[in-house]
């Protein structure tokens, strides 16, 4: 429980105050555990150069607490289909749960704008996509959007939660998660981050949310200040983690950006802790860009922890692991996150162990419990299947029954840990049964694989049944999903370079020391030998060689038609001599004269040297063995010339993609990957119209959503803290003209007359008399917006 | 026909052969193609404005043979899927 020294950063945000829930942890705070992401900002991480989408119903982009990391290249209108995720505004405020969002992940620091979000410097951009029918094609668009630019897609919603529904992701986009984990990130997988189901009622389970029950997503839960459980919250066997959010009308709230231009603490649920742990991931990515999608969840299964998190179900599975249906493997801890991540070892490849189905039908009787086993080796038979430690676990079940909610299913791993997939839901009386369908579970995370799996299902109907119509388990599959190897243990080399050269293969280790001279034999030799016959019938009895000789007296001496690896034929001696040390292949002695190089070492084309690290602007290619160039807007890269890790002059880093900074006046177009100028009236902007502008250019002023050349009537100029422009400010309301600050207006609207430089209703009053007007005025009632028309006019014009 | 289904006039269609081959297949039934479904390849989205935009059933018509147009893969009519933001 690291204790960070709150009073170290201080921000002029004005919530900045508010925000308990980051500087939870110390002495005076009533929230007893951090989420230490003050102590991870003070390490150096805030986010820079990761990208963050918002899958939602838009995005303000032009809000003074969002502009700033706005990143149009992130962002995308699936509902409209054009490149401006802008909300649709209406008078009901239908679509301010995406700018709300994105203030928690990225809104900028010391701008003396609303709150700070956890990755104040990371890109942020939004997904328009849940203002309009959403549809598999809809999500599975909004999925693949820019995989390789954007690393973390955050998502807020998911099937209803009335209890009776069981929904998840169509055919297309399974697709899309699987093509984003397989290629997203330049192949090392998109980050889908994940809401756990709640969704303001009560009497679900989350594992009929085919979204948070993916292994593909990482799925949050939330906990209130007081670590109680809040009471929209569902139990989950997916759950991975836990942030705090909204709890009680007594505890503290989540402060965000709100649609124009707002702030709010209005923001609930689990739709807060997703985008806290985007955030938190975009740090971790900062301090390790080379993390795959699964070392994400690795690093939050170990970093993560239950400190005083309240629910009866904590327990320690067999791999040590504390776990909870309600909080995964507890609150999540940004600085043991950014710490592991910048010694982290990529962990082996993942295994998938799929057992054949246990497909013996059992009815399931009401009242009683169905146990069913599977046995399994975790594919120890085939390497490339073989589950040796446990990730997630999926059970895929058909199921036939005539109440599906008096149902309620568990998973017994061989170690004895019990997870429950399914618990029973009152308002479920669909006949529909499980199709299929896929309840997935993370609370055997590095257990063993190998041993008797059992299947629990209880059947307690909550109301009254056909008694002779039973519920039947017609089929089930277990899927393993681990490793081989122990993660835990170093198995990569991938992120160190310390590799040291490899000792070569006994066959190859050759002394340097010159032949010995021959001896006499007569009988036939072998057609290696040379003019000077043999000792003996083998290439190394020959007296001289007719093409190369290789070896030495202490290794044994022989005649060669090619020279062996690492040595190189000189024709005058006619002799293999040994190459340079760690070359594989060349023309000399020295060590500019390698053709190839050694495993482990990569060819240096500017001297043909082998070397272990790749000069600045080259790249160690793994199949060729040789330093090939990166991009030329790339500075640095690892593993291809498009992963960038840093670039040239005149662009600027995104994820590992290097993309042109333009100058000021011009924004980046991204159909014609170049920098376009921008509307006039725009010193810097997203786009080309007037309505893009994000800074105004000399001589305007920000007005609304544009930039003008003088305020309109009802405006009145005014500066802005942390832009370089003047402000137009909106008088007081009826107000036409005002003079600065705005509190005095000089003319009113038409049925308002001023009176004291405020616009009064043009009404009169037949009440005002002496005492009426007398508590008008003591209790400058016209002072108050409120309470204007309260004779107003005709007290204080009668004086 | 699903009861409660909302059936939308957008499909998601597979269509190996390029991006060519799918505009033609999409005015052979009167669709407009608005081109590949993300990263998800021979995957395109077609609209087709004579199908109301939301219907209780999937309606029929000349558009439906797409569904049996041996150069196209597979093909399903888009269905509105509920969603509420937690």
């Amino acid at each position: 429980n690291a204790q960070s020294d709150p009073s170290v950063i201080h921000f002029n945000d004005p919530k900045w105050s508010n925000m308990w829930y980051i500087q939870c942890g110390d002495k005076s705070s009533r929230c007893r555990s951090g989420m230490n992401i003050l102590a991870a900002w003070q390490r150096g991480y805030t986010g820079k150069n990761v990208v963050v989408t918002i899958l939602d119903d838009g995005i303000e982009k032009n809000h003074p607490d969002l502009a700033q990391n706005y990143d149009h290249l992130a962002s995308y209108d699936v509902n409209g289909n054009d490149h401006d995720p802008t909300p649709r505004y209406d008078s009901r405020n239908e679509n301010i749960h995406g700018t709300r969002c994105a203030g928690e992940v990225a809104a900028a620091a010391n701008n003396s704008h609303c709150i700070v979000g956890i990755a104040y410097n990371a890109h942020i951009g939004g997904i328009r996509m849940l203002d309009g029918d959403v549809t598999d094609l809809v999500e599975a668009k909004s999925l693949g959007v820019r995989p390789d630019y954007i690393d973390i897609y955050s998502a807020s919603w998911g099937p209803k939660d009335d209890g009776k529904t069981v929904d998840g992701p169509g055919l297309l986009t399974k697709q899309a998660f699987e093509q984003g984990i397989k290629k997203g990130r330049k192949g090392l997988g998109s980050i889908f981050v994940w809401a756990s189901g709640n969704g303001g009622r009560q009497g679900d389970h989350c594992s009929c949310d085919g979204y948070t029950s993916s292994i593909y997503t990482i799925s949050i839960s939330s906990t209130t200040e007081n670590g109680n459980k809040p009471w929209y919250l569902e139990i989950c066997s997916s759950t991975l983690a836990t942030t705090y959010s909204s709890g009680e009308f007594n505890e503290r709230k989540i402060v965000t950006t709100d649609l124009r231009h707002r702030c709010t603490d209005g923001h609930t649920g689990t739709s807060v802790s997703a985008p806290i742990v985007a955030g938190i991931i975009a740090l971790a990515l900062e301090a390790n860009l080379l993390l795959t999608w699964r070392d994400v969840q690795h690093l939050l299964v170990k970093t993560s922890r239950p400190v005083h998190l309240k629910a009866d179900d904590w327990k320690t599975n067999a791999a040590g692991l504390r776990v909870s249906h309600l909080y995964g493997f507890g609150l999540v801890d940004a600085e043991a996150m950014v710490l592991e991540a910048t010694k982290w070892r990529t962990v082996p490849p993942q295994h998938t162990c799929s057992q054949m189905p246990e497909r013996r039908s059992r009815y399931i009787h009401a009242g009683e419990r169905l146990n069913s086993s599977i046995t399994t080796s975790g594919c120890s038979e085939e390497p490339e299947q073989h589950v040796g430690y446990l990730e997630h676990v999926v059970v895929k079940v058909l199921i036939v029954h005539p109440r599906r909610g008096d149902l309620e299913i568990n998973l017994i791993s061989p170690s004895g840990t019990r997870s429950q997939l399914l618990n029973k839901r009152l308002f479920d009386s669909s006949n529909e049964g499980f199709r299929n369908w896929e309840f997935m579970t993370v609370h055997f995370w590095g257990e063993r694989a190998e041993g008797t799996w059992t299947l629990e299902i209880g059947d307690s109907p909550s109301k009254q049944r056909n008694p002779e119509v039973l519920g039947n388990l017609k089929e089930w599959t277990l899927i393993l999903y681990g490793t081989s190897q122990n993660p835990n243990q170093p198995y990569s080399a991938q992120h160190s370079r310390s590799r040291m050269l490899e000792i070569p293969a006994p066959e190859e280790i050759l002394v340097e020391s010159e032949l010995e001279e021959e001896d006499e034999y007569n009988s036939p030799c072998h057609s290696e030998c040379g003019d000077q016959g043999c000792d003996g019938p083998d290439t190394d009895h020959c007296l001289n060689c007719v093409h190369f000789s290789s070896g030495s007296l202490k290794s044994g001496r022989t005649c060669v038609s090619h020279c062996p690896l690492g040595h190189y034929e000189d024709i005058a001696s006619r002799r293999c001599r040994r190459c340079y040390k760690g070359c594989e292949g060349c023309v000399g002695r020295s060590a500019g004269n390698c053709l190839s190089c050694r495993r482990g070492l990569y060819l240096n084309t500017l001297n043909s040297s082998c070397i272990d690290t790749c000069p600045p602007d080259y790249f160690a290619d793994e199949n060729q063995r040789q330093c090939l160039r990166c991009h030329d807007t790339c500075m640095r890269c690892l593993w291809s010339a498009d992963r960038c890790t840093a670039c040239s002059r005149g662009y600027s880093l995104a994820g590992m993609t290097c993309v042109p900074e333009c100058t000021n006046g011009t924004f980046f177009h991204l159909e014609e990957m170049t920098c376009s100028p921008c509307h006039s009236s725009c010193r810097t902007c997203t786009g080309p119209g007037k309505e893009e502008c994000i800074q105004c250019a000399e001589g305007y002023l920000q007005q609304e959503w544009r930039c003008v050349p003088t305020c309109s009537p009802g405006y009145y100029s005014g500066e802005a803290a942390g832009v370089p422009h003047n402000m137009c400010y909106r008088c007081e309301e009826n107000c036409l003209s005002c003079s600065d600050p705005g509190t005095t207006c000089t003319r009113c609207k038409e049925g308002y007359s001023l009176v004291s430089r405020t616009c009064i209703v043009n009404a009169s009053c037949n009440n005002a008399d002496e005492v009426f007007c007398e508590m008008v005025k003591s209790n400058r009632l016209c002072g108050k917006r409120l309470y204007r028309q309260f004779c107003c006019r005709t007290c204080l014009m009668n004086g | 026909v699903v009861s409660g289904h909302v059936y939308t006039n957008h499909w998601a269609v597979r269509i190996t052969g390029g991006q060519e081959q799918a505009d033609r297949i999409a005015a052979k039934y009167g669709y407009i193609n608005f081109g590949q479904i993300g990263s998800l390849e021979d995957h395109y989205h077609f609209h087709h404005s004579r199908v109301v935009r939301r219907a209780a059933y999937s309606l029929k018509g000349p558009h439906s043979f797409i569904h049996m147009d041996p150069e196209v893969d597979w093909a399903q009519q888009q269905v509105v899927k509920p969603r509420v933001k937690r």
